[in-house]
C-alpha cells in the first residue's frame, strides 16, 4: 500500500467519524472528495479498492464506512502516545484537546528537569529515568520528539530499545534508526517547521521567475 | 522541478550554511547524504544537474558551494513570516529561536484576542483589523496559520487578498485557495499533528500483519 492511499484511508476515517458525530446517515463521493481534497473519481477508486459499494442517488452508508473503516484502519480503542521534551512543542501537545477526537491519547511527558516544566494539564510528566520502564509497563508504541536537535539521536535510541516502534519528530535533524539496534523497524517521521516555511519562500520564488 | 528535489536543494543549503559556520572547508558527497538521508550518488547527481563540480580527492569546496546555493535557492536575505493565531502552536513558534539560524524571521503575531495573548517575546502581537494593512505595508508573503479549524478558511481569505502567497498550516482541515481570490496562486503546505500520528500507527500494524 502506497504511502498517500494509506493517508488518505486515515483523512477518510476521520472525516466519516465526524459526519456521523453530525448526525450524518449518507455522504457523497464529491462531499468526500472535497473535504480531503482530491476528486471524486478517486474517491470512488479508492473505495472499490476497500469493495466499499455505494450507489448513484443516495450515496454511501455512514454506519456501513465507520465499521468497513474501523475494520480496516483498526478500531478506535485509545491510541496512547508519550512526549519527550516538555518545552514550548511538547508541552503545546499535552494541552492539545483536539487528539481524543481522533482516539489518540498522550499519556505522559518525560524531560530531563521534569521539576521545571510549566504544565498545567492531568498528563504525569516524569524524569528520564522512567522513560523505558513506562513504555515497556504500558505497552506504548508511539512517542514525539521534541527535544533539542543535538539529544534527538540519543533519545531516539533510547526509546527504540524499549519498545517504541514510531516516531513523530519534530527536532530539526534527519533522524534514522541504528539500524544495529532494530530488530522490528521503527517508523520516523520527521516534522521539520522551518524547512517547511524555507520551501514555501522558495516555491513563491519559482513561481516570480516563470 | 519536483518537490523532492526543491526540498533536498533547501536542506543541502541549510547543512552547508552550518558546516561553513563550523569552519569547514571541504565536504565529501557521503557526508552530505548521510546528513540528509539519502545516497551520496544521489547528492552527485543533484549538484551535477546544477553543474556543481568537486574531485574525488578534495571533495566540494564550502565557500562555492555557498555562494551557488545562495544564487540558486535566494540569498540569505531575511524571509519575513507572520503568524496568525497566537495560541499555543502560535507562541511555540514566537518564542522559538532557532528560525534566525534559517534567516527565518518571525516578524509579528495576529489574534482575535490580542490583549489575551502570553506573549513573552519582542514579536509584536496585533489584533486582526491590522492584519490585512501590515501584510501590505511590510510585503509580507508567507503566513502560519495557527487558529481553530473553524476559523481556518476565513483567516487564509483575509491573508491572500491582502497578498501572503505561501502559508504553513497547523488547522486539521485541507486548506484550499478558493480559486476565485487567487489572481495570482497561493501555496498551502499543511501539518497536520494528528493525521501524522495515527498514520504512525496504522504504519505500525500493517508492519504487525504482514
Ligand atoms: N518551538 C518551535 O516553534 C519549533 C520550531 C521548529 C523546530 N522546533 C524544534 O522542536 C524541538 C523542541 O523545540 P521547543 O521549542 O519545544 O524547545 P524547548 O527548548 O522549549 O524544549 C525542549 C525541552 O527538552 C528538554 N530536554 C533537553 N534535552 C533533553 C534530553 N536529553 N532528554 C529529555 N529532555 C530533554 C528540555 O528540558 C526542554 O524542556 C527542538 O528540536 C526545536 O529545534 C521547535
Ligand atoms: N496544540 C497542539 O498540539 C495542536 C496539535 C494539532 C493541531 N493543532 C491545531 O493547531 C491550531 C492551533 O492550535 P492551538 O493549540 O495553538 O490553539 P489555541 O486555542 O491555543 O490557540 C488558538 C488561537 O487562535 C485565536 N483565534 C481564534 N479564532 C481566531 C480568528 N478568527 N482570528 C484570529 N485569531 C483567532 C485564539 O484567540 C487563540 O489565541 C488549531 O487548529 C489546532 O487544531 C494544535
Amino acid at each position: 500500500m502506497n504511502k498517500d492511499f494509506i493517508l488518505r484511508l486515515t483523512k477518510y476515517k476521520r472525516l466519516i467519524h465526524k459526519l456521523k458525530a453530525l448526525g450524518f446517515e449518507k455522504v457523497f463521493s464529491n462531499n468526500l472528495g472535497d473535504a480531503i481534497g482530491v476528486t471524486p473519481a478517486l474517491v470512488r477508486k479508492d473505495f472499490s479498492i476497500l469493495h466499499l459499494s455505494g450507489n448513484k442517488r443516495g450515496g454511501y452508508n455512514i454506519d456501513m464506512l465507520v465499521e468497513e473503516f474501523d475494520r480496516i484502519l483498526g478500531g478506535s480503542e485509545q491510541q496512547n502516545v508519550i512526549v519527550v521534551g516538555c518545552g514550548r512543542i511538547g508541552t503545546a501537545l499535552m494541552e492539545y484537546t483536539g487528539f481524543s477526537t481522533d482516539d489518540l491519547n498522550i499519556v505522559a511527558g518525560f524531560d530531563q528537569f521534569p521539576e521545571k516544566v510549566n504544565n498545567p494539564t492531568k498528563v504525569p510528566v516524569y524524569g528520564m529515568d522512567k522513560l523505558q520502564d513506562f513504555i515497556r509497563e504500558n505497552n506504548i508504541k508511539v512517542g514525539v520528539i521534541a527535544v533539542p536537535d543535538a539529544e534527538a539521536s540519543r533519545v531516539l535510541d533510547m526509546m527504540v530499545e524499549a519498545g517504541i516502534r514510531g516516531v513523530l519528530n519534530f527536532a530539526p535533524v534527519e533522524l534514522k534508526c541504528s539500524k544495529y539496534q532494530c530488530e522490528t523497524s521503527c517508523e520516523i517521521q520527521n516534522v521539520n517547521i522551518a524547512l517547511e516555511l524555507e520551501h514555501l519562500f522558495y516555491q513563491i520564488s519559482t513561481q516570480d521567475i516563470n
